[in-house]
């Protein structure tokens, strides 16, 4: 269970906070306006109004019991500055702070942030991918330019086995497949006999150009 | 090769369109701001400046041999809501809208976006999650409560295999390991008599529940 404080309750920070508080563990939400605290009080541990620049009060919060905070005091460049360095001071080992930009990242890095968020830059990046793979939900990078995905099997593949559509180790399209998604179902490290159904989603590892190759919804 | 539209080039739209870009499909970016225009010219197929509330200016840009539009043009909802409804009326098959906040996202979906984004939001539950799984870089849901990540093995773990650390079908653990990454190898299916070795990373499968109980990164 996670100790983790979050600074600036805008649509970023406030969705780290509920998210984590949903999931079980500890979070205290913190934001200059009543009215954000207000927003989160039933979606973390303990909601209060405090100004994230002030020393004092951060360590009236008692901020260096948390594993991790997270600034999210979007637009006031300075704010985010501020209070990471302060958090850093006070001693909590982990702070994430999120950038407006890239220059604004490049300064965070800079003053020690353990970790600097671009949400609008990664979201946009997973929609691009998710585009890319038309049928495809989600990617999980295992390495450079190799990892998994959740691809539609081609109209050739149906009804084949998965030995037969050459998606087998040192089968001819080189992917691995890892598990299939049958409706509600998932069948892990299916055998080389099971048959490719409509409606199956293939979670296949492999290159990017192998996995392009395959999925029904590029070319 | 998708051909795709973007509209709007703050943060998100120029994500989304350079990373298309990049991975070899067609991108006309456009945005009524020509600064903007400028900064995606070497990032986008082609880039242009031109209003997207204009149905002659979008029927100009031959919109309608698009795949999908991204309508990325953030603060004005009047805008983004226009240029959405505007592009299905020309014959977009699949037009995506970035909202601004809840309302805005309801909006777009009364007026037929086929799929509406929340770059915040979205960012922040996967902060969240890598922040709750945290050596966990990513997760792969496969269906809900359920689905793929990448963990940190516990030390009592290594120097065990697999199948005397539980984590085979049926084991006491409960989760199939799908992958080893070991340095910059990945090495897929493992098979039970394979050593757990210290900076092992898992790729696993299995509930939440499962995954949390694992992973050493938590607790
Ligand atoms: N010094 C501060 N102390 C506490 N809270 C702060 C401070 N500065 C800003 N905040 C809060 O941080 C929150 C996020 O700021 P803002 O809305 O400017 O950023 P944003 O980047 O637009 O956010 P998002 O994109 O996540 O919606 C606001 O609720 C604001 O009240
Ligand atoms: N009607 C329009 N036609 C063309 N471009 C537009 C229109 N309205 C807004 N834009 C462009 O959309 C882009 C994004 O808008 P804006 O910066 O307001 O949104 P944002 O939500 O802050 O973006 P982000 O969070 O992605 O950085 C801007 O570059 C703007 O010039």
């Amino acid at each position: 269970k996670r100790q983790v404080l979050v600074i600036g309750l805008g649509r970023f920070g406030s969705s780290v906070a509920a998210t984590l508080f949903d999931r079980g563990h500890d979070v205290l939400a913190v934001d200059h306006n009543e009215r954000r605290v207000q927003e989160m009080v039933s979606r973390s541990t303990h909601a209060v109004q405090a100004e994230a620049t002030s020393e004092a009060a951060l360590r009236e919060l008692g901020v260096k019991n948390f594993d991790v905070a997270v600034v999210a005091a979007g637009h006031d460049v300075q704010s985010s500055v501020l209070a990471t360095v302060l958090l850093q001071r006070i001693g909590v080992p982990y702070v994430v702070s999120r950038a407006q930009d890239e220059v604004h990242g490049l300064i965070l890095e800079k003053i020690g942030a353990h970790a600097v968020v671009y949400p609008e830059k990664e979201s946009g990046e997973r929609l691009a991918h998710n585009l890319a793979y038309r049928e495809v939900m989600d990617y999980l990078e295992l390495s450079a330019g190799f990892g998994v995905s959740k691809i539609t099997p081609p109209p050739a593949m149906l009804g084949k086995t998965l030995e037969e559509a050459g998606l087998v180790a040192r089968g001819t399209m080189g992917l691995t497949i890892l598990a299939i998604k049958r409706g509600a179902q998932v069948m892990l490290t299916p055998d080389r006999f099971e048959r490719i159904q409509p409606g199956d989603i293939l979670v296949a590892a492999g290159t990017d150009e192998q996995l392009e190759k395959v999925d029904a919804a590029l070319g």
